[in-house]
């Protein structure tokens, strides 16, 4: 959908365009707000499959499980450290609010290491790294 | 700024580049006018040109507009969520999700669409990636990996001129003019460590 000059086009005449933010496809993570290591909370494996997606998480041989576990804390220190947010390891509000903004689909991590933040490249320990075809 | 693993780049022979929109899209001359914009951000910069050709195939760069999976093993996912992605050199492939509702002018600030997306933000943003630029943690930077629904940054920053010009070097005749404000990563580091 093209909108050549969308400031003059009021949102009764776009049907099924007027789509709040708040609809984006990782809506669902707002529910993870105050979500702490070691608990288990349905629908987490989505977010690591997020974190999986842009290379903060190694793909692994089983399926992503709903537990808060080492592997997803270690995933958000390194997404909020890339954005420059503070980083707790935990879903706090700031870092949620960033996760379900839109982005570019390419990883922010390729093949476990990054020098995204600072020029400062960080690997994961692990065998199991996560490649794309990008 | 940063690069893909293995810091790929277009041949050294390879500094004029085509580009051409997927035919089935159907795109309108304005809708193609904010890429020919967008490819003139980094074509400033560096010593490259882009001109565009009517041949999708034989062009270095393959512009379309996809919804779902389309086939590359990366679906798109609706409105907003993922918006676009690029291939690194010399690849050439640029899909954007065709599920936005996707802004080519006006003021995108004031717009009644909350799910508004600026598309020559995104745009500017992955023909740094064709280029072989990785993402960015300088959120000013065009290469930072998210956007803000009814915003538009399509000015290169520090960060993104410095990175891109060690792939290619300066174009002679940039100025350093265009570019915003915003100090790159390395200039933040050295003015930190002083």
């Amino acid at each position: 959908r093209f909108f050549p000059n969308i400031t003059n086009i009021p949102p009764w005449l776009l049907p099924n365009v007027t789509v709040p933010a708040a609809s984006s496809a990782w809506d669902a993570f707002q529910k993870f707000g105050n979500c702490r290591p070691g608990e288990k909370v349905d629908g987490l494996a989505k977010l690591k499959k997020y974190f999986n997606y842009f290379g903060y998480i190694p793909n692994l041989p089983t399926n992503f499980t709903d537990d808060f576990d080492d592997e997803l804390e270690s995933a958000l220190k390194t997404y909020q450290k890339n954005f420059n947010l503070n980083v707790t390891g935990e879903l706090d509000e700031q870092t949620i609010n960033h996760l379900v903004r839109p982005r570019c689909g390419n990883p922010d991590i390729v093949n476990g290491t990054t020098t995204m933040n600072s020029g400062k490249p960080m690997s994961f320990n692990s065998s199991k790294l996560h490649t794309v075809g990008h | 700024y940063s690069f893909f693993p293995g810091t790929p780049v277009w041949p050294e022979g390879r500094r004029d580049l085509t580009f051409a929109f997927l035919p089935d899209n159907e795109l309108s001359d304005e809708a193609k006018a904010v890429f020919v914009s967008a490819f003139q951000k980094w074509s400033t910069v560096i010593p490259m040109t882009f001109t565009e050709t009517t041949s999708f195939y034989s062009a270095d760069i393959k512009i379309g507009f996809y919804v779902g999976d389309h086939g590359d093993g990366e679906a798109f996912d609706g409105v907003l969520g993922t918006l676009a992605h690029a291939f690194s050199p010399p690849s050439g492939m640029f899909h954007l999700d065709g599920d936005e509702n996707w802004v080519i002018g006006g003021d995108i600030t004031t717009s009644t669409v909350t799910s508004a997306i600026d598309l020559e933000s995104v745009a500017v943003h992955e023909i740094g990636h064709l280029l072989g630029l990785g993402h960015s943690s300088v959120e000013e930077s065009i290469m930072y990996p998210t956007i803000t629904s009814k915003t538009k940054k399509v000015d290169l920053a520090n960060d993104d001129v410095q990175g891109i010009q060690k792939l290619y070097g300066a174009n002679p005749s940039y100025d350093g003019s265009t570019t915003s404000s915003t100090p790159s990563t390395e200039a933040r580091e050295t003015s930190a460590a002083r």
